[in-house]
């Protein structure tokens, strides 16, 4: 049959390349004649051969002593792919199309297996990882490795699409697909010939898929995450998830710093300290002042008029309503206000497992969207104008979050003052900003009897985020020594605190 | 509450001493106990 | 009745992948058994480092002609360097200058085990690395010890590593220090040897590393 050729064929490439130097012109010679029988040459025919050949090496892989070599024909099916890669004329078709067609066929060979008792994801993560390192090097130094100026120039041009290719596959491949490829899955994302590259690419190529993929794990965290009992295989995914964005805020803290925005839309809501690794993450080379430093004052920090950057722009999301926020940011007026308002209940209710909630009936990820627009634009006026348009309880930036707050109902207020803790990251303008106007509040007489309600829940969301084991934001360790220091407000008298001892002395001994 | 981060942290090499190292080109799996063999990491010889 | 699900090549694991799609658009709430079998078995099998390692089918003997002991490793070695021991600089031969220190320390090769141990190799050893394990990562590291740790340079032309001795002179003298080099040679006597008075350096011949 066509298999037993085919099988017979592959497992000569194996033996082949266990006998000769890659470079060995015998191997080139050996694909050439793969491609005179067409075996290679018709698109048809690859696919049949690379569906059996990584059959085979998956069943090598499982039938091998596991003490012994259990890679050899994956290894080498991972060489005759890379070496397709580079050296097919791509006349007919792109190599763009050649890696779809291959991870296409890695795909539906595995998802096949996926089901099968004696699934294993090892080979396939071989495989991939293979394709990764066989890729990482021979792009150092700009393709220097190969000869030919006129491939090296083509490489070079499709460097960032192949990592945008291999990210669209992983996403497919992710953990709600295939839960049986998940450690392998979480492995691969930060794989040291995958993550760093994709991270570096030149203008951030290769950041909007990244987020996605770090996405689709929050996500899969978020939906298996219960309260009380969560599966140990679950924990393990999440201390993995925490080490690889540890990984990146000590690599490349601004992918975290320009997508925090997304990635806080997705993350699970009681991961505190995850959400700590990530808001923590200073640019490099930022000498941060102590916010220990209990004469520290943000006015005469400098950083603090810088604009942070941001990738992902929030703007996108507001959907229908950019135009009453910016029009209400313009000029502001009743009824733009209850309009805002309106648009961010939700029609139905959102399962979401929180502290002390399990649903929303409010759409979070819009008042993020709102939120975090307004800061933003009051950041471009403190650089268009002055500070004293935007550090002003009477401008539209200030009055939006107050009204949103005071007309707001408690599930509102508790969304719309998380999210703007959120801000309070390393310093920045939207840090600066943020805090006044939380300060603002916190001590406004303007509130009535509502300020009760707010200045509790913004204690309760200011201690979600100091309670847990560091590492803690600059921003919020800054404020929250300006509210204990805070001349018109005395916290420890305050009722709700006089009523939960616990938090009471915490609240003193801070 | 999280966990204290030390010993994470410096099974990743962070911050070994005042220096500031790269950790992800050398990062050898997510896991600490899957990671107790240092992998090559990427590299050019020049011709 | 798709197109797709009619071709030979594809119909029997097609269904499959679709199938992924109704659980990426509606996640089990409650992950069912056979959900948790899955992901504990894929946690039984997690890939570890060595599966995440470079691939190698042929090893290349040695490069050059040179006799081994039996008891030599094929595999290559990986192992955890204990991350507290203090990097002691090498004890036998140059002056490494601290803005060179100050390179290596940045790289992402000086926190592994190996690129610490190769800082405790003699140059012979560096040598016998560079020449006999050719197109290796071995190699790379020991250029790289050699270059950035040794400054010792290497020249493109005649393949030897070569170094630039200063010695300080006595005060009187016409000039306060003396430039001599040396170079490894690997061909004939494996020595490092004086070179000619009448050696010039030429910036050109020797790789920028």
């Amino acid at each position: 049959t066509v298999n037993e050729k085919y099988s017979l064929v592959f497992t000569e490439w194996v033996k082949l390349l266990q006998k000769v130097d890659i470079e060995d012109s015998v191997v080139l010679i050996f694909i050439k004649q793969m491609m005179d029988k067409g075996i290679l040459s018709e698109s048809d025919n690859m696919i049949k051969f690379m569906k059996c050949a990584l059959e085979l090496s998956v069943s090598s892989f499982k039938e091998s002593d596991p003490t012994g070599e259990v890679f050899t024909a994956i290894d080498a099916l991972g060489k005759l792919i890379i070496k397709l890669l580079i050296f097919q004329e791509f006349s007919d078709y792109y190599r763009g199309d050649f890696l779809n067609t291959i991870y296409s066929t890695i795909l539906l060979v595995f998802a096949e297996d996926h089901e099968q008792e004696t699934f294993n994801e090892r080979p396939y993560f071989r495989l991939l990882s293979n394709l990764f390192y066989e890729w990482s090097n021979i792009r150092g130094h700009k393709f220097s490795s190969i000869k030919d100026v006129k491939i090296r120039k083509e490489l070079y041009t499709f460097d960032i699409e192949f990592y945008n290719i291999s990210a669209t596959y992983l996403h497919s491949f992710q953990p709600f697909a295939f839960p049986g490829f998940s450690f392998a899955w979480v492995s691969l994302i930060s794989h040291r010939m995958f993550l760093p590259q994709i991270l570096r690419l030149p203008d951030k190529s290769g950041w909007e898929k990244l987020t996605l993929l770090i996405i689709d794990l929050f996500k899969f965290l978020d939906q298996y995450t219960k309260r009380g009992i969560v599966s140990d295989a679950i924990s393990v995914v999440y201390k993995g998830t925490l080490r690889v964005i540890l990984g990146i805020s000590n690599d490349v803290p601004d992918f975290l710093i320009e997508n925090h925005y997304e990635l806080m839309n997705n993350l699970p809501a009681t991961y505190f300290q995850l959400k700590n690794v990530i808001l923590s993450s200073i640019p490099k080379k930022k000498i941060v002042p102590n916010p220990y430093d209990p004469n520290l004052n943000m006015a005469d920090v400098e950083l603090c008029q810088q604009k942070p950057s941001i990738f992902y722009d929030p703007v996108k999301d507001l959907q229908s309503l950019k135009k009453p926020v910016d029009n209400y940011l313009r000029i502001p007026s009743n009824s733009l206000l209850k309009a805002i308002l309106n648009g961010l209940y939700r029609t139905e209710y959102d399962v979401k497992i929180g502290v002390g909630y399990d649903y929303l009936s409010i759409d979070n990820k819009l008042v993020r969207g709102v939120v975090l627009h307004v800061g933003i634009e009051a950041g471009l006026e403190n650089e268009r104008t002055s500070s004293s348009a935007v550090f002003n309880t009477k401008s539209s930036y200030y009055t939006l979050l107050y009204n949103l707050i005071n007309e707001g109902s408690t599930e509102l207020r508790y969304q719309i003052l998380q999210v703007m803790l959120e801000q309070l990251r390393y310093p920045n303008i939207h840090t600066y900003w943020f805090s006044y106007v939380l300060l603002n509040m916190f001590t406004s007489k303007e509130f009535g009897s509502n300020i009760s309600e707010i200045q509790e829940i913004m204690l309760r969301c200011l201690l979600e985020r100091v309670i847990v084991n560091k590492p803690h934001t600059w921003g919020i360790i800054v404020f929250f020594t300006q509210l204990l220091q805070n001349k018109e407000v005395n916290i420890l008298e305050l009722d709700f605190i006089k009523n939960i001892p616990e938090i009471e002395n915490i609240l003193e001994q801070s | 509450l999280g966990a204290d981060l030390s010993s994470m942290l410096y099974s990743l090499g962070i911050p070994r001493d005042k220096q500031h190292h790269r950790v992800l080109d050398t990062f050898q799996s997510p896991w600490a106990e899957t990671s107790r063999s240092e992998v090559e990491p990427k590299f050019s010889i020049p011709d | 009745q798709n197109q797709a699900f009619r071709n030979p090549l594809f119909n029997e694991e097609l269904k499959y992948w679709l199938n992924t799609k109704k659980t990426l658009m509606q996640p089990y709430k409650e992950m069912p058994q056979s959900m948790l079998s899955q992901l504990e078995s894929s946690l039984l099998n997690c890939p570890d480092s060595l599966d995440a390692d470079s691939p190698y089918l042929y090893r290349k003997p040695l490069s050059l002609p040179h006799p081994t002991s039996i008891f030599f490793p094929n595999e290559p070695i990986r192992f955890i360097y204990p991350f507290d021991l203090k990097l002691s600089n090498n004890a036998t031969n140059n002056n490494t200058n601290t803005s060179s220190q100050k390179k290596v320390k940045n790289d992402i090769y000086s926190n592994t085990s190996l690129a610490k141990i190769f800082t405790k190799f003699d140059l012979d050893t560096l040598f016998f690395i560079f020449y006999h394990y050719q197109g290796t990562y071995e190699q790379f590291l020991s250029s790289r010890e050699l270059n950035k740790n040794r400054n010792w340079q290497f020249n493109k032309v005649d393949r030897c590593w070569y170094y630039k001795e200063i010695e300080k002179l006595p005060p009187g003298m016409n000039k306060s220090e003396e430039e001599s080099w040396r170079y490894f040679d690997y061909k004939k006597s494996w020595l490092a040897r004086r070179c000619s008075p009448d050696f010039v350096y030429k910036k050109e011949d020797f790789e920028k590393l």
